[in-house]
């Protein structure tokens, strides 16, 4: 196993999950 | 775990943990009639100056103490509860003076916050929430996050304290319609809340917004996970949890604590560390605390156990003083030490 299992990497994933979800 | 797993999995030989790494500092008696159930360190202001204090909480009381120069303890709070007994200590950062408890049986049925009025430093204890609560913790920045109520009917609420633990402010946060278990702050990102659910998910809120971002289905080998800590690094998430429901299997013994890694954006999963007891040690997860990468926990067998998740192995075992079972771990907030306590209300201070 490695990271790579883990699909592309962000890392900026807060920010942008938080413009995807609803409000 | 697949057979690909077991072999990043570090269990250690048995001379490769070093019982001399936990030091005794000081030790004190509650001397209360009933059980004791938890203890903590925390921050209090006397007479102008802030002092690390202990507070220790028995079924029917609630004590702080001040630390005298001679490593020895005084007790100069009390807070009585003669109707619902104290099942845990709250701990809220950034705020002095001010500690909230969790009342129930079995389960939280209320939330106090206990302090002292300025002018006479008598106790008082204010009433903060009531109902089904099914979890809670103590945040930074003086907030405290409760969820009261299952599935559909779940509250998710955050409490900010002002700076004297007065008057305060109320945010809901999206329920995810499943019943949360546990919360965790994730280190280093203040408006980033995490939370573990009775159907194996973790779940990510904005803390800011109230937004549910993400849930994240965790490996099915192990129910109703506790998570402990949580870091972001690099795009990923770190998440330590403990596993009180998890039977023993043959490969590992009993698992005490799992380091999870996560990817937020895809909420895809991988299982990197699993801190089982080394050789000659046996018994379940009964209850533990992590603080920053130091992992104790209490055993069933009455020992504790500490956990460098650095590293990957045991690296402290304390078996019972006096021959008393350990009951009781914590790190202490103040300082780099271990609080151990005993039911009968003993508690020791080790410096790890």
């Amino acid at each position: 196993c490695s990271t790579a299992d883990l699909g592309p990497i962000s890392l900026n994933w807060f920010e942008e999950l938080s413009s995807e979800a609803p409000p | 775990y697949s057979t690909e797993q077991n072999e990043i999995v570090d269990l250690p030989a048995c001379d490769s943990w070093n019982p001399g790494s936990l030091q005794l500092v000081s030790k004190f008696k509650n001397p209360s009639s009933s059980c004791s159930v938890d203890v903590s360190a925390v921050w209090w202001e006397r007479a102008g100056a802030k002092e690390p204090c202990i507070i220790t909480a028995c079924e029917d009381v609630v004590s702080l103490w001040k630390p005298l120069d001679t490593l020895q303890w005084e007790k100069v709070h009390t807070w009585h509860f003669t109707e619902v007994p104290v099942l845990q200590i709250v701990p809220v950062h950034d705020v002095y003076n001010l500690i909230c408890v969790a009342l129930g049986n079995l389960e939280i049925r209320e939330i106090r916050a206990l302090l002292c009025s300025s002018g006479d430093e008598n106790e008082k204890q204010v009433l903060l929430k009531s109902g089904n609560i099914k979890a809670v913790l103590g945040l930074t920045k003086r907030r405290l996050v409760s969820s009261i109520g299952t599935f559909c009917s779940q509250q998710v609420q955050v409490l900010t304290f002002a700076e004297d633990g007065g008057s305060k402010d109320e945010q809901l946060l999206m329920p995810p319609d499943e019943t949360i278990l546990t919360f965790a702050e994730v280190q280093g990102m203040q408006d980033a809340l995490l939370g573990t659910t009775t159907v194996n998910n973790i779940v990510i809120w904005n803390l800011r917004t109230g937004q549910l971002l993400k849930k994240v289905h965790i490996d099915d080998s192990y129910q109703a996970s506790i998570c402990h800590r949580a870091y972001s690094e690099m795009g990923l998430l770190f998440v330590v949890l403990s596993h009180p429901c998890a039977k023993e299997s043959q490969a590992f013994g009993s698992p005490m604590f799992q380091l999870l890694v996560i990817n937020p954006k895809t909420a895809q999963s991988l299982g990197v560390l699993l801190c089982c007891l080394p050789e000659g040690q046996a018994g379940r997860f009964l209850e533990g605390d992590v603080k920053d990468h130091i992992a104790a926990a209490v055993l069933t067998s009455g020992t504790i156990a500490v956990w460098d998740l650095l590293l990957g192995h045991c690296t402290a075992v304390l078996p019972p003083v006096s021959g008393q079972n350990w009951s009781l771990v914590k790190w202490s907030d103040t300082d780099s030490h271990l609080l151990a306590g005993q039911k009968d209300g003993n508690i020791f201070i080790y410096r790890y």
